[in-house]
């Protein structure tokens, strides 16, 4: 494993570790897309249907059972519990789930590397997980105040695919026949979702100016 | 090319 693809994984465990601490300690999830959060849920437990018939490390195993674990308990949270549920911005977390689902499922069936279940439904997770932070920048958009914990949280997922790709381009120049054109070009497509809020996040952090994203 | 199901990545 090289240095890009463990501060990447990293910065993703930061993100959710981040989103834990607003959601669990604060009881909070304002400004926190619902949907977002069930698109992940669906990415993960498409992706990892394999987590224990392929074993791979202790590492992906792991961190495996915590995306899982941590994906779920957060969709859980918000729809779930009593304090959490409360702060919940119903009214403005508005996309349609299956106008999400239903291309990444179609385009799943028609390309991938292998017809096979597993090949199908893994491809499925890659396009999904690349819009799947869609309804959560409209939220973001749509919110007059979008708190830090909510800021950072987006920017570390960002910064977790941005890291991802600079993996990438080193496995593709370190390791033999490392060319994987579906899992590139929807994470290429995934990172360029954030180029958008990147810049007004590094404006407001260069200026010491609470984020706001122009509607 | 490796197998989908071989990838190592997360």
């Amino acid at each position: 494993m090289n240095i890009f693809r463990l501060a990447g994984d990293m910065t993703h465990l930061a993100s959710v570790l981040v989103l834990l601490l607003k959601i669990h300690t604060i009881k909070s999830c304002a400004g926190i897309s619902l949907k977002t959060q069930e698109l992940y849920a669906l990415v993960f437990a498409s992706r990892y249907l394999d987590i224990f018939t392929h074993y791979v490390s202790f590492y992906n195993t792991v961190m495996k059972l915590i995306f899982l674990g941590s994906a779920f308990s957060i969709v859980w949270y918000i729809r779930r519990h009593k304090l959490v549920r409360r702060s919940y911005d119903k009214d403005h977390d508005t996309f349609r789930h299956y106008f999400i689902v239903l291309p990444c499922l179609i385009l799943a069936l028609l390309i991938h590397e292998k017809f096979t279940f597993r090949v199908v439904m893994w491809t499925f997770s890659l396009y999904l997980e690349a819009v799947a932070i869609l309804p959560q920048l409209v939220l973001l958009q749509r919110t007059r105040n979008i708190d830090n914990l909510t800021g950072q949280y987006v920017f570390l997922l960002g910064a977790y695919r941005a890291l991802y790709i600079l993996n990438w381009v080193y496995r593709y120049f370190t390791e033999p026949h490392y060319v994987h054109w579906i899992t590139w070009i929807s994470g290429l497509i995934q990172t360029l979702l954030y180029a958008d809020f990147f810049y007004y996040y590094f404006q407001s952090w260069k200026n010491n100016v609470k984020l706001e994203l122009p509607a | 090319n490796p197998e989908p199901e071989a990838h190592d990545e997360l």
